[in-house]
């Protein structure tokens, strides 16, 4: 059996020159997870 | 048995190879003239409905593939899952079901420690400690309430982002988002994203209301009062104590985009776009996908990833391959081709959808708040049947699923909330 996610989350913005570099961009998903990872329920799969 | 092991003289032969494939031959003939024989009955029949003006067949699915592939469709899976439930629903022995369920937790990797029944006496049979629950605490759900939950127990298949709603399967195969949710918008109590009865886009942008473009977040509007989705989890009244996971810190927020990048993006008529694209113009969106597959020995009932409120489902009675990783890979569409069940709506950042595909050998799936669904049901077979020839007698292509809407306890929600980790259902066997 498989779940199948499909959701819509923030793209993100890249910051202005006067901000600087950040390594995330800012409110951007960001997934927390790799191919093949086994994962339980509760786990974070990734981050707004 | 002892004098006979050692007694009894062991001749080794070759196995007759000509023969066997011979007999392959000979099937394989024989296999090829019957297909060939029941699609000139069924063009025959779908001629003479034609004619007639009666509504044609529902044709099976005929999938392309390896050679396992088409042996795989010849089967007839979903009656040979339907058995496998039966089968696992037979009552073990009492003293067979310990060292049974041992021993399957063995092979499958059962963590028994886990399990919220101590006992595996109480487990009549393989179905029901298959569907087992888990001890409270087992599963802690992140702490951070910008997180996606891990809906199940399993392992990361694909993960990423949809371009041009094209899922990704394997490397250079891909599957529509249409195929997998359905290409028609769902029919919703909700004001839809593009609707008239919401106020438009441009009216928004005119008022300079803050957000005002992300009407998915404007649930309902009761007796003139509108309430947002993040005021509802967080607010004092919310039912049942949903979490308050919306993010509060602004600066952690996207910046907002232009007006130019907002009309820009509004240039773009409702009509051209796909029901499911993102519909944010302030906040810039897109489509993340996850697929987890769940292993025999997975703990199978899944829960909510996210607080969110589900609106509809939809139930595609398709075929049950099983989904292990190894068909995934070669099996182009899988997910579109198998029975599922899509549940459409809607979180804090806009489009949710969660599908539970079945495989051959878990093909039912239990939604706990929907009761009348029936999933690998002979009756679930008949019902599509039956809704492809009133499609076709309608003159309108059959949308290959049937659709609910909820209720939900929530009238303002217009849907069946769900909070993040809550259990939603589950797979069990056959």
């Amino acid at each position: 059996s498989t779940i199948v996610l499909v959701f819509e989350a923030p793209k993100g913005v890249r910051p202005t020159l006067d901000e600087g570099y950040q390594e995330k961009r800012k409110g951007e998903f960001k997934w927390n997870i790799k191919d093949g990872m086994k994962v339980k329920v509760g786990e974070a799969l990734g981050f707004v | 048995l002892n004098s006979g092991l050692k007694n009894t003289k062991i001749k080794w032969e070759p196995i007759p190879i000509a023969l066997g494939v011979s007999f392959l031959g000979v099937w394989q003939l024989y296999r090829v003239q019957r297909r060939e024989r029941h699609t000139q009955i069924e063009r025959k029949e779908n001629e003479e409905a034609e004619s007639l003006g009666r509504p044609k067949k529902r044709e099976r699915i005929r999938p392309s593939g390896p050679w396992q592939v088409q042996i795989m469709s010849t089967l007839p899976l979903k009656a040979l899952s339907r058995v496998w439930g039966r089968f696992n629903e037979l009552t073990i022995p009492y003293y067979l079901r310990v060292p049974g369920f041992k021993l399957y937790s063995f092979i499958f990797g059962v963590n028994l420690s886990e399990v919220a029944e101590p006992d595996l006496h109480v487990f009549p049979n393989l179905a029901s400690f298959f569907y087992r629950t888990l001890k409270p605490g087992a599963r802690p759900l992140d702490p951070n309430p910008n997180a996606v939950l891990s809906p199940a127990d399993g392992k990361i298949i694909q993960f990423g982002i949809i371009e041009h709603g094209e899922v990704e399967q394997v490397k250079g195969v891909t599957y529509s988002l249409d195929a997998l949710l359905g290409s028609t918008r769902p029919k919703s109590r909700a004001p839809s994203i593009a609707g008239s009865e919401t106020k438009s886009s441009e009216e928004h942008i005119k008022s300079g209301e803050q957000d005002a473009i992300r009407t998915d977040e404007e649930f309902a509007n009761v007796n003139g009062i509108s309430y947002t989705l993040p005021n509802l989890f967080s607010g004092p009244e919310s039912k049942g104590g949903l979490p308050t996971e919306m993010p509060t810190d602004q600066s952690t927020a996207p910046a907002p985009s232009s007006e130019a990048e907002v009309r820009a993006d509004l240039a773009l008529s409702d009509a051209s776009r796909p029901w499911w694209a993102p519909a944010s113009t302030k906040t810039p969106s897109a489509l993340y996908y996850c697929v987890i597959y769940l292993a025999p020995g997975d703990y199978h009932r899944f829960h909510s990833p996210v607080s969110w409120v589900v609106e509809s489902r939809r139930h595609f009675a398709g075929e049950l391959y099983s989904v292990s990783p190894y068909l995934q890979r070669t099996l182009p569409g899988l997910f579109t081709l198998n029975e599922r069940v899509v549940l459409l709506g809607r979180w804090r950042w806009g489009f949710f959808s969660y599908t539970p595909v079945g495989a051959t050998n878990v093909g039912s799936i239990k939604i706990n708040f929907d009761r009348e669904l029936r999933t690998n049901s002979l009756n679930t077979d008949t019902a599509a049947d039956r809704a492809a020839e009133e499609a076709a007698a309608r003159g309108e292509p059959y949308s290959g699923f049937a659709e609910a809407t909820y209720e939900g306890a929530s009238q303002v929600l217009g849907g069946y909330s769900l909070k993040r980790g809550e259990e939603m259902g589950g797979f069990q066997l056959g």
